[in-house]
């Protein structure tokens, strides 16, 4: 039997997507978190609900279907938010 | 629209640009027409003006470079990313680079240079990404017709804040 059905890997390769797409666009940091990071603070889901409202899509804070089909649209590659 | 922290922009309003290099995929002459026609989008609602020079400095530097390229911002290969370009400044300020991996053509059969061009000069002016589905300054490639382009008033909006309306 394979070690994880085929669409857990698509889930699993679609959140790597998207985690690289939200450290490059919307600044999202997965190493050295804050230390004072609060006990509910889910930085992915706040960056996804972040670029959700940027462009006008459903805000969940989850990589549903939509949000990931704007993720893979080719794009600029300057950051959507302020630095 | 939305342009960068502290607002950068150009002091002066006659600026230069230099097309330091190529696509193969295009003839340079189409090259040189979508990058002034990309100019001619910005410059018919500013008092500014673009001149091109050919050798030595330039306020605006072009170029299409493919993955790694010396500023930290590596493109892609081929999709995702597509271009990037600096905010207005000194040195590497207001450049704009194209990324070279990508298909770039005068119609849509691949990326439209002059679409990209002027979202990329949007940049070099100050101007960030608005999330106004239509504006041109919207962060993802859309293909359209280009001929007899029009500005999206959202970006005539975020151009006139930082320089002002043409000077009839």
């Amino acid at each position: 039997f394979p070690l994880a059905p085929e669409t857990e890997k698509e889930n699993e390769e679609d959140m790597q997507f998207a985690k690289k797409y939200l450290e490059k666009y919307y600044k999202l940091k997965t190493e050295a978190e804050p230390i004072f990071k609060t006990k509910n603070s889910k930085p992915i889901t706040d960056k996804i609900r972040e670029m959700q409202e940027f462009f006008g899509l459903k805000v969940t804070g989850e990589l549903d279907s939509n949000t990931l089909e704007v993720m893979k649209q080719p794009r600029c590659g300057i950051p959507d938010v302020g630095q | 629209f939305s342009t960068f922290p502290g607002s950068p922009r150009w002091t002066k309003t006659d600026l230069k640009y230099r097309i330091l290099n190529y696509t193969p995929d295009m003839e340079p002459a189409d090259v040189d027409e979508a990058i002034e026609k990309a100019w001619n989008v910005w410059s018919s609602v500013t008092p500014l003006k673009f001149t091109r020079v050919y050798e030595g400095d330039a306020d605006i530097m072009i170029s299409f470079e493919a993955g790694f390229h010396g500023d930290f911002f590596p493109f892609d290969g081929m999709g995702n990313t597509l271009a990037h370009a600096y905010a207005p400044g000194e040195g590497i300020g207001g450049d704009a680079h194209f990324d070279e991996d990508e298909y770039w053509t005068k119609d849509l059969k691949g990326y439209n240079l002059f679409l990209v061009a002027a979202h990329e000069f949007g940049h070099s002016l100050g101007l960030s990404h608005s999330n106004d589905f239509g504006s041109l300054m919207y962060p993802s490639y859309k293909p359209m017709d280009t001929r007899n382009y029009r500005l999206p008033q959202d970006d005539v909006d975020g151009i006139q804040t930082l320089y002002g309306p043409p000077i009839s």
